[in-house]
């Protein structure tokens, strides 16, 4: 019963009102001049990876898409040693980007990239 | 910190795509110099990405183009000078060696365009397949017109055709001024028509084998 658990769980209810600083996603975008990249890149002017950032629960919600393992590392931190760390809040999901680039040879390639922009997060 | 990523940071053999082409084809790589793209290809390639992506990159839902990877290839030209009288006569050369093994050809398409005003009537050309230097060359016709006056040409029979002619693919361009009676237009030489490779990349969102970019079995 997870609902008795999570009462039984030390400082569980202390961190109910800590959600602003809970595992999420955070926008920031760059250009290609600022990686580098803005002779070989030409389009898109602007770039969005964004990033996740945050404290895991302890218990952790259904919409963290946590796996079994980092349920289990969340209450041995919690319940058994402190030194293992909580589970940690990084990208879930992810989709494409599409990029203009100038090759060498003077042509031009238009190529998606697979997982270049973060569109959720997890605690793994 | 604005400063570039440092190539020599990168792993000898990248595990993804991205760091791969990096550290094969971006700026400051072994035999980088920036390529003479601009002009009516660079034009068509912005507009073809406008169509396929947003503005910051996503691809549209619609994914309209049917593909990961499209590949405009630019040609070299040879002979002496192409105009005589109202004929502009220009012999091509698509090279298409050093191509990825891991980009599968879908299709191939030549553009061109047809028809260009000039200041006093118009330019008409077309395109020629050349198989053979004594071969009787063959007329292209276009097989789809687009919204800015470009025709697109079908060429994959003849890049397809057994792995031998996948090397190069020789074209002739020819254009013939038309006009008012009278009317003297100084010749200009109208854009080379150019390739694109519509080509499935099956490793742009997996780590490639443990090896240097591959060339296509000639």
């Amino acid at each position: 019963d997870t609902g008795t658990l999570a009462h039984d769980l030390p400082n569980y209810l202390r961190e109910q009102g800590g959600e602003k600083s809970d595992c999420s996603l955070r926008p920031f975008p760059v250009s290609f001049a600022q990686l580098g990249w803005d002779h070989w890149i030409i389009a898109p002017h602007r770039y969005n990876p964004r990033y996740c950032k945050g404290t895991c629960p302890h218990l952790l919600r259904y919409d963290y898409h946590a796996p079994n393992h980092a349920v289990v590392q969340s209450f041995v931190h919690q319940l058994v040693d402190a030194n293992v760390p909580r589970p940690s809040c990084v990208p879930y999901r992810y989709s494409p980007i599409s990029v203009l680039m100038i090759e060498r040879n003077g042509g031009i390639l238009y190529k998606e990239y697979e997982n270049m922009i973060a569109e959720s997060c997890t605690c793994r | 910190n604005q400063s570039p990523l440092p190539l020599g940071s990168l792993p000898a053999v990248p595990t993804l795509p991205l760091l791969q082409a990096l550290q094969t084809r971006a700026p400051g790589s072994p035999g980088w110099k920036m390529g003479p793209a601009s002009g009516q290809p660079l034009r068509y390639m912005l507009n073809l990405y406008r169509r396929a992506a947003d503005r910051e990159g996503r691809p549209r839902r619609s994914r309209s183009l049917g593909t990961n990877t499209i590949r405009l290839v630019q040609a070299s030209s040879h002979g002496g000078q192409p105009w005589a009288g109202r004929w502009y006569l220009q012999a091509l050369t698509y090279h298409l060696e050093g191509q990825p093994e891991a980009e599968q050809l879908l299709r191939a398409t030549v553009v061109y365009l047809p028809s260009l005003s000039l200041a006093h009537g118009r330019l008409l050309c077309a395109l020629e397949l050349v198989v053979a230097s004594e071969a009787p060359r063959l007329l292209l016709s276009p097989t789809a017109h687009t919204r800015h006056g470009w025709a697109e040409v079908d060429v994959t029979p003849y890049l397809v055709l057994g792995n031998s002619s996948m090397g190069s693919l020789a074209l002739r361009h020819v254009c013939v001024r038309a006009g008012r009676e009278g009317g003297h237009d100084v010749p200009v030489a109208p854009g080379h028509p150019f390739l694109l490779l519509y080509l499935n990349d099956t490793q742009a969102g997996m780590a490639p084998p443990a090896a240097e970019p591959h060339r296509l079995r000639r």
